[in-house]
């Protein structure tokens, strides 16, 4: 059973399964205390995450001093519901942490912060120490916290930031494009700022805990818009969705060719919003959305035929083309529905009929559907200029 | 009243070959 159809075949929202986005995908390191210092293909942050073997990763010049930046390509458009930072090292760390979240939102290109973890929030960051943001307008920007105390898991400490925590529109986030937007990210980066100049100073009583992690997880979804329930890797490693309800795209964010009767949406629970197939009368496999008859019908229905074949025309290739008329003993999605409209050379004036009735336009004395015979009170001539006289 | 329907036959092309239908 497909989750994006009820049994009875109608279309119905549907989720990409919930993923470790992060699970297998090297990370790149950098450090940037005396310039930039790469570390690349780090695989063991990511890889199946095992607290009776852990493998710890810091950075080469040492973790208390400078930046070191992790990068996290994911490949493509992830939902994210939250990113955790597992930690090897068993008590609270002596040193003050600092750390953002980032995302990148077009493949590493830009980055806006997600998410601030600080001891001194004002100090570092300028912000105010909160974990909830106050109004929508905010429900966008990064907050900043305390990571104390952290959770304590098997094998290390565990900071996990959701990003839906704390946001005023999140039990609406299905209707909410400011929040899908929010959590929509290509890349993760974690940053882990300098110390602060008191720690370095602090006395050398005081126990250095090195920060080191073992793990670094990204849960998600692959953003496919409600549109799909399956996401697959690709021959090049790629996630792809599995678009359903017509729908295309990576990230099922298009209408299917020919589908486009109305203009693309996300689905979602009360709206599947499938795309709608193009109306026309099987005589053209091409269509385009116009948002103009699309407004001017009503908002029902906006496409329109392409290349209709079959002598036929019009918005829905419903009419006959010109020196053609309908057929009304055949359907009208017959590949016949619309025949020649056989005027008589010489009783009609052209070859144009009228589309719907058949009916030529006819010489004067000349009568009959086809203009082929001469009206009472006239006979046949001889002149063909004249068909019929009086 | 059934018209009969215009005879091409009955045409004189003299003047108008050029207007005549090829199949008549």
């Amino acid at each position: 059973h497909d989750p994006c159809y009820y049994l009875d075949g109608r279309p119905r929202h549907c989720l990409s399964e919930f993923i470790n986005a992060a699970y297998g995908i090297p990370a790149n390191a950098s450090y940037s205390l005396q310039g930039p210092d790469y570390d690349s293909n780090i695989t063991t942050l990511t890889d199946l995450h095992n607290p009776h073997n852990l493998t710890c990763w810091m950075a080469h010049k040492g973790p208390d001093a400078g930046e070191w930046v992790l990068t996290l390509p994911l490949g493509r458009r992830f939902e994210v519901t939250y990113i955790s930072l597992q930690f090897c090292q068993q008590g609270e760390p002596s040193d003050p942490i600092s750390i953002s979240i980032l995302k990148s939102m077009d493949f590493g290109r830009t980055w806006r912060p997600m998410q601030h973890y600080s001891s001194d929030c004002q100090g570092k960051f300028g912000l105010p120490s909160q974990t909830v943001a106050q109004t929508r307008h905010q429900e966008t920007e990064p907050l900043c916290s305390d990571p104390r105390p952290l959770q304590k898991q098997r094998g290390g400490m565990v900071l996990a930031f959701s990003t839906l925590d704390g946001r005023p529109s999140s039990p609406d986030f299905d209707h909410s494009h400011t929040l899908q937007d929010w959590v929509t990210a290509t890349d993760i980066r974690v940053v882990f700022h300098q110390v602060s100049i008191e720690a370095k100073v602090a006395p050398p009583s005081a126990v250095r805990a090195p920060l080191a992690l073992s793990d670094l997880q990204v849960g998600g979804r692959c953003k496919c818009n409600g549109h799909a329930s399956r996401c697959r890797r690709d021959d090049t490693g790629q996630a792809v969705c599995i678009c359903e309800h017509h729908t295309a795209g990576p990230d099922c964010d298009v209408c299917e060719d020919f589908y486009c009767d109305r203009p693309w949406h996300r689905a979602t629970p009360t709206h599947p919003n499938p795309c709608v197939a193009c109306e026309c009368n099987g005589h053209s496999n091409k269509c385009r959305f116009s948002m103009e008859v699309f407004q001017q019908s009503g908002r029902r229905s906006g496409g329109v035929c392409q290349k209709c074949r079959h002598h036929t025309a019009g918005r829905h290739c419903q009419y006959c083309q010109n020196g053609y008329t309908r057929d009304n003993s055949k359907p009208q999605n017959h590949r016949k529905a619309c025949q020649p409209c056989q005027c008589h050379p010489l009783g009609a004036v052209g070859r144009w009929c009228n589309q719907t009735s058949g009916q030529c336009l006819c010489r004067e004395g000349v009568t009959g559907l086809r203009c082929n015979r001469c009206a009472p009170g006239y006979k046949q001539g001889k002149s063909p200029l004249r068909p019929c006289i009086r | 009243e059934v018209m009969p329907t215009l005879d091409m036959a009955l045409f004189d092309w003299t003047d108008y070959e050029d207007m005549k239908p090829v199949d008549t």
